[in-house]
């Protein structure tokens, strides 16, 4: 409470400084959690290794998100079952797309091992998680790639949507070619899924225009 | 605008700058690292009712005038933001994802007097 002195504004005494610094922390805690339509703030439990994150946001470049109260996101795979034998794995993403957003741009970045000898086709499936669709598979993509290093693969987004439990399982089938002939030796790991490599998904979602789904169902 | 000086009573923005260090948010808002958290406020006489605060148009200051030499004062005026920019911010959600993202109007530019 100011000693004599008067609010300008509403006639009421002002706020010594450090309450008023007090009020205005406060009340940047509100609006940046209103402005990002959360309730409260997040609790990273893993957060992605510094390494990673450093990586993968030099490889975006993020550039200005696209107008429209659009966003971007890099969801980095949870690596839930990378067979020995073969260099597949099954990646998994917790995404967390709100039901009033649309995902337009999908993008995997996989990281080649130097191993690689020939060429590597790779076909990406989606795993249903959905009840009525449990294990049932979708094939997203199929890309081949002859140069080790990171590869931006992409996908179709109609394939990634509709997820509610916001569990997406993407699966990795990968063989050597040589020449037009598959390889029948067992290819030794060519996908590095390591900590620092660690694949990762490149989403831009937007906010949908209002009634767009009301067209649709017409 | 000008920005608010002690002993100023009219209309001006005050300028607030927060650092995420000091709310305690630097582990999830990767950047920036803090913006600008500014208000309105002031008062707002007859005479600058209306008046938009910066680059008053030759016409908003004879309205204002007129205002000023009219008997019956304008209803209150308030002191309000009328230029806004957006805010970028990059964090990580509650899966660990990193979402980047532009706040709208978060970053008051300019008051005046609605």
């Amino acid at each position: 409470q100011g000693t004599g002195s008067v609010c300008p504004s509403c006639g009421g005494p002002t706020l010594a400084p450090q309450a008023e610094r007090a009020l205005v922390l406060e009340l940047a805690k509100q609006q940046i959690l209103e402005g990002l339509r959360l309730t409260n703030r997040p609790r990273i439990t893993h957060p992605p290794s510094q390494a990673a994150l450093t990586r993968a946001l030099r490889r975006l470049q993020l550039g200005s998100v696209a107008a429209g109260n659009g966003e971007e996101v890099i969801s980095f795979a949870a690596i839930t079952d990378s067979s020995t034998s073969t260099c597949s794995s099954m990646l998994t993403f917790h995404l967390s797309t709100p039901r009033s957003h649309h995902l337009y741009h999908a993008r995997l970045w996989l990281h080649v091992l130097p191993t690689l000898r020939g060429t590597l086709y790779l076909r990406i499936s989606r795993w249903g998680s959905r009840r009525r669709h449990r294990g049932s598979r979708t094939l997203l993509a199929e890309h081949q790639m002859t140069t080790p290093g990171w590869h931006a693969l992409t996908l179709p987004s109609s394939g990634l949507r509709g997820e509610e439990s916001g569990v997406l399982k993407l699966q990795l089938d990968c063989r050597l070619l040589e020449g037009n002939s598959t390889v029948t030796e067992k290819p030794r790991r060519l996908l590095d899924t390591a900590r620092h490599q660690r694949p990762f998904l490149e989403l831009k979602i937007r906010a949908k225009e209002p009634g767009a789904g009301r067209a649709r169902r017409r | 605008t000008p920005t608010c000086e002690s002993g100023n009573p009219l209309c001006c923005r005050r300028d607030h700058y927060v650092d995420f260090q000091e709310l305690g948010w630097r582990d999830w808002i990767l950047q920036p690292e803090g913006y600008q958290l500014n208000y309105c406020s002031g008062q707002c006489p007859p005479h600058l009712a209306g008046s938009p605060g910066i680059a008053a148009s030759f016409h908003s200051a004879v309205f204002s005038l007129l205002k000023a030499n009219n008997p019956w004062p304008a209803s209150t005026s308030c002191c309000v933001p009328t230029a806004r920019r957006p805010l970028s911010l990059l964090y990580l959600d509650h899966n660990g994802n990193v979402v980047k993202t532009d706040v709208p109007d978060m970053v008051v530019e300019a008051c005046g007097c609605s």
